[in-house]
């Protein structure tokens, strides 16, 4: 997952 | 109508006005286009209803394997109005001449072949919103953890779209099914698109975003 950082920070993101 | 409403404002390519034209220029301005709708495309999943009552891990791997489908079905639903013209953006729209020049020929030839299938099923935004959708629940990532739950989703995309096709296509009962078969040239052209950009990038000539970076790398 550390690999694929910014599509988990995104999907994270509530907006 | 919860997709209809989801659904993405325009997106610009903006080429950068100081930078020659070549075909390294034209493979900047598509792969920062692409970036920049894949921000986009985030943000639409987590408004299809079920999408983010998935586990994050799932959410993850259905766009790490659908997104350049996705890309591509927005691209041919815009090319409709158009003749032999592909509408990267509003303000992007490339003719075979142009796609030849930047080595996107094949990809011009594949996505043209979809637009018109599109075209003579007369596609509607309706139908397009919901394939996108079915597009992503459907892609097959080989690393589902819950596939009770993404059949789920599936099932209910597929509802809508028959639901849809049952009030408003009476005259024609397959038309579901013939929207449904469209996908695998989808998957065929996706395919080829992640490999020609995943060559690019190792080629190191065009400049790319890291989120594009990271979805081409989870692809391949």
């Amino acid at each position: 997952k550390e690999k694929h950082k910014i599509l988990h920070r995104l999907l994270q993101n509530s907006t | 109508s919860h997709l209809l409403v989801a659904e993405p404002e325009k997106i610009y390519a903006m080429p950068d006005p100081t930078m020659p034209e070549s075909d390294i220029k034209a493979l900047t301005t598509l792969c920062d286009l692409a970036d920049r709708e894949l921000v986009v495309i985030i943000g639409w999943a987590k408004h299809i209803p079920g999408f983010s009552a998935l586990s994050l891990g799932d959410q993850m791997s259905l766009l790490q394997s659908a997104w350049m489908e996705i890309l591509i079905l927005s691209i041919v639903f815009r090319s409709l109005p158009y003749e032999d013209e592909l509408v990267y953006a509003e303000d992007y729209i490339m003719d075979e001449e142009h796609s030849r020049l930047t080595g996107l020929l094949d990809l011009y030839v594949s996505i043209l072949q979809l637009v018109r299938k599109y075209k003579k099923l007369k596609v509607e935004k309706e139908e397009f919103v919901t394939l996108k959708a079915i597009a992503l629940a459907n892609s097959d990532s080989m690393h589902i953890e819950d596939m009770e739950a993404v059949q789920k989703l599936q099932d209910a995309l597929h509802e809508a779209l028959q639901d849809y096709e049952s009030s408003q296509h009476q005259e024609d009962p397959r038309r579901a099914g013939k929207l449904l078969m469209t996908l695998p040239l989808l998957r065929q052209t996706a395919t080829k698109a992640v490999q020609h950009f995943y060559s690019i990038k190792v080629q190191g000539k065009v400049p790319m975003h890291k989120l594009f970076l990271e979805m081409l790398e989870a692809k391949v």
